[in-house]
């Protein structure tokens, strides 16, 4: 019987990004499923699930991604094929409309396992990736985000904060885990 | 970051992470998303797993091997996930989420974050949740 589960990231999301971050999930799921369904490979279907996620501005994941200190976008992504554990991986990549499938290409491609910055981007020309400028990778909300969190140097910790040990000022914190 | 377990009708296991970054991180800094054994892992003869959260702290415990391995010792994927991620918390401190797969196909998935949007599918049944504690379920 085919399975196919995913997440849209664990972290304290907000409100504003719920509704569309759970329409999000279903959406991938459903995507993943239906490549199973056709017979399709389980890494076919992470692979169309991801990219579906990666496409939607709502994660952050290819369109969506945010920016680093110095302003632009760096994405990471791997997929690994069970069966031999065959394995493929970008870091630090740069205007890559769906990184998951550069990373399949390192997989499929390379006798690499990781390939990261300058060098991401030059694979990614070798096998024609889709690119996209920085601007349509990054939503107004992201860059909102980094202008306040550049301005009030919030750290990662923060962002991934145990939801029953550390309170913040306007998300009630529940007890335990899920 | 986004992420995809799946158990195909041949009984092959793949799984898919990718991540945007984290705002304003250090320019050069990678978390656990495209590490194998942190950000991930496939094998047929045990199951897959995803992970989020704070890539450091999933770095430092191998999460995604760790899940496997106490999936290999006959916990199931549920367990592994909740006994890992309590793990992580109490090593290193660290918060995230996981989704995970068995080689039989059962589900495991949990988050020590605040949230973690998920959904999985089997039986033509998609269950999704946000919120601690959340399972909807609906037929597609």
């Amino acid at each position: 019987t085919p399975v196919i589960i995913v997440h849209g990231g664990a972290w304290a999301i907000p409100d504003s990004l719920a509704e569309g971050s759970v329409q999000g999930v279903r959406l991938a799921s459903t995507v993943g499923y239906k490549v199973l369904g056709a017979g399709g490979s389980a890494v076919d279907a992470v692979e169309e699930a991801v990219r579906s996620m990666e496409d939607n501005p709502v994660f952050d994941a290819g369109v969506g991604s945010v920016l680093n200190a110095d302003g632009e976008v760096e994405m990471d992504a791997v997929i690994m094929d069970g069966r031999d554990l065959k394995s493929g991986a970008v870091g630090c990549v740069q205007n890559i409309k769906n990184p998951i499938s550069l990373a399949r290409a390192v997989m499929e491609k390379t006798d690499h396992t990781l390939i990261v910055g300058k060098g991401a981007n030059k694979f990614a020309e070798e096998v024609n990736a889709v690119t996209l400028p920085t601007n349509q990778l990054v939503t107004e909300t992201a860059r909102r985000e980094w202008e306040e969190l550049m301005k009030f140097r919030t750290t990662v910790t923060k962002l991934f904060s145990p939801r029953d040990t550390v309170q913040k000022e306007s998300v009630p914190v529940a007890p335990g885990h899920d | 970051t986004v992420g995809a377990v799946a158990l195909d009708t041949q009984g092959n296991i793949a799984f898919g992470t990718s991540t945007g970054g984290i705002t304003a991180k250090r320019p050069g800094r990678i978390g656990d998303s495209p590490i194998i054994g942190a950000g991930g892992y496939a094998d047929n003869n045990i199951g897959g797993v995803s992970t989020t959260g704070h890539g450091e702290s999933i770095a430092k415990v191998c999460l995604a091997k760790h899940i496997t391995h106490l999936m290999e010792g006959g916990m199931t994927p549920q367990t592994a996930s909740e006994t890992a991620l309590t793990f992580m918390a109490k090593r290193v401190q660290g918060s995230g989420g996981v989704v995970v797969l068995n080689d039989n196909g059962n589900i495991g998935r949990h988050f020590t974050t605040e949230r973690m949007a998920w959904a999985w599918v089997k039986d033509n049944v998609l269950h999704h949740g946000l919120n601690p504690g959340e399972d909807f379920s609906e037929n597609v």
